[in-house]
């Protein structure tokens, strides 16, 4: 639990306000308002699929503003040519939800 | 919340 998140602060800084600027209802993003930012990388679908699954971590269909984070991290590490990886390693949960 | 309705949770499949 003493691991530090993956999501540096000056990440998250910028992640925020592309969460902020997508109108969360309740503090929470629908698959239909996120799908077309991670759209936008370019990346293949089936990528794209794969980062949502690890991302949505309760599986509730929707991402809060730590799960968006997750999100666009995970692009921003396929789009430099990282692998996904196949499971949540422990550095990639939000803090809030160890 | 309202989960969506194709039993998928992910909007990319």
């Amino acid at each position: 639990t003493n691991i530090p998140w993956d999501v540096t602060l000056s990440e998250k800084s910028k992640y925020d306000k592309v969460f902020d600027s997508l109108q969360p209802v309740n503090n929470m993003l629908s698959g239909d308002k996120v799908k077309p930012v991670l759209m936008n990388s370019q990346l293949p679908v089936d990528i794209l699929g794969r980062i949502w699954d690890m991302s949505d971590i309760d599986k509730d269909g929707y991402l809060d503003r730590d799960e968006f984070a997750v999100a666009m991290h995970l692009v921003y590490q396929a789009r430099e040519g990282q692998d996904i990886p196949s499971i949540m390693r422990p550095g990639l949960v939000p803090p809030s939800k160890r | 919340q309202v989960p969506p309705p194709s039993g998928s949770t992910n909007p990319f499949l």
